[in-house]
């Protein structure tokens, strides 16, 4: 699913560079659950953006699906990202001024639901994740973990082939982390989506089958999780 | 420095009344560390910005440092909060297009420092969480976990009576929680500062010495954390 090589970023501050990657090698296959874990600053977040088309590297390739994600139209990666991957942000990325559910619903918008039928998936979703009593709340009338798994129902209301999840834990508690893992779990187990998801959490981290840490812009270990 | 009696908080939402907080007592004295727990949605950051004075409750009393808060006007809590109190947000809260180094200063342009003072203050408190090299970078141009303690320095570079720190490790990888945390606990040991901080993490919790939990608005238990 996403083969990359020697991959590079160079983030440019004024007269400083600096270097978030520098050159990283991994290759995901299908149905894999890998977890990205490593230092604040490691550089886990800016790989996260590049596989998921959200940023571009500045050097190094980067193929997904057999693709050479460089040679894709803009169009091209839009209509991946839509329909082929989930992205949870580390920092939620809800919309404003905009209700729990109508952020769940944007990602149907992109393919031909019926707008009854859009917001039934999209509730369906919401309530996998506790969440459906919210449906009409602000993005910000509610709470910090609330917000969070309004942000994972979007990443996931389109049965993407790839989800994207950076600390998609952060603000939940015990309890309700270990509901989102299982969900996680399931959908790798069960539907084959192959899971790439940043932690700081060793036991978050517990869930997947791979461990990979990046340290200072590379990756220093990529281990099968014997913990299991 | 803090007690709260029936303390409660409704938000309204269209024809919905939303019971956040449902009659909440709890007494806070000098020097005290106290970890706030309980699960997504039960209370806490609502909690925290009414003894922050951010937000004013819908019922009972709050006397902070022996005065009722609800006699205090506008200017005299706005008074309290740059002298008395620092914040650490859940969502961080830094200014957008502001360098992490203004976002430090920023509560130190309350006083009477002159400038050259207030960026050495400023850089000071950086150095002990690690972010000294980051005072040029913008909000958006760090980490999550960098803008994170971009948060907790700015809480603290006034030298706070009470630190309300909300989820303050919730970006950050384990050895950089420990470091914050045990310069929180330097400064409630050495310096007598009053900590209250939200966590969902039990090895974060187990640096306080009293665990207060919270379930749908109330607290459920209120221990001295005998783990230490
Ligand atoms: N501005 C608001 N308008 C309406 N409801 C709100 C608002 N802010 C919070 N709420 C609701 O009040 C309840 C408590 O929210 P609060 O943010 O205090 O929870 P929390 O314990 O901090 O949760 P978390 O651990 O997820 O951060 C939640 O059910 C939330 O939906
Ligand atoms: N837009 C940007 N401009 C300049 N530097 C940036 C930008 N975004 C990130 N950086 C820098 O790149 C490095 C890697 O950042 P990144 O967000 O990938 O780290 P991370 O591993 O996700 O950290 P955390 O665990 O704190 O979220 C950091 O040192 C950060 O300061
Ligand atoms: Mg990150
Ligand atoms: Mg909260």
């Amino acid at each position: 699913v996403v083969d990359v090589r020697g991959l590079r970023k160079i983030y440019t501050l004024g007269q400083e560079e600096i270097g978030a990657l520098a050159g990283v090698d991994l290759r995901i296959d299908v149905g894999e659950f890998v977890a990205v874990m490593g230092p604040s600053g490691s550089g886990k977040s800016t790989f996260m953006q590049i596989v998921g088309m959200l940023d571009s590297p500045s050097g190094g390739s980067y193929h997904f699906e057999g693709r050479d994600v460089s040679r894709l139209t803009a169009d091209e990666r839009a209509a991946i990202r839509s329909s082929r991957l989930g992205f949870v942000f580390q920092s939620y990325n809800l919309l404003a001024r905009t209700t729990a559910l109508e952020n769940v619903e944007l990602p149907l918008l992109y393919a031909t639901h019926p707008v009854r039928e859009r917001e039934q998936i999209a509730r369906a979703q919401m309530q996998l994740l506790g969440i459906e009593h919210l449906a009409k709340h602000f993005s910000n009338q509610m709470s910090g973990g609330q917000q969070q798994r309004v942000a994972i129902a979007r990443a996931l209301v389109n049965g993407p082939a790839l989800i994207l999840a950076d600390e998609p834990t952060g603000a939940l508690d015990t309890k309700t982390s270990n509901e989102v893992m299982a969900l996680f779990g399931e959908l790798n187990r069960e539907r084959g989506i192959t899971i790439l998801l940043v932690t700081h959490e060793a036991d978050i981290a517990a869930y997947a089958k791979r461990i990979v840490r990046f340290r200072d812009g590379l990756i220093i270990s990529d281990r099968i999780n014997d913990q299991q």
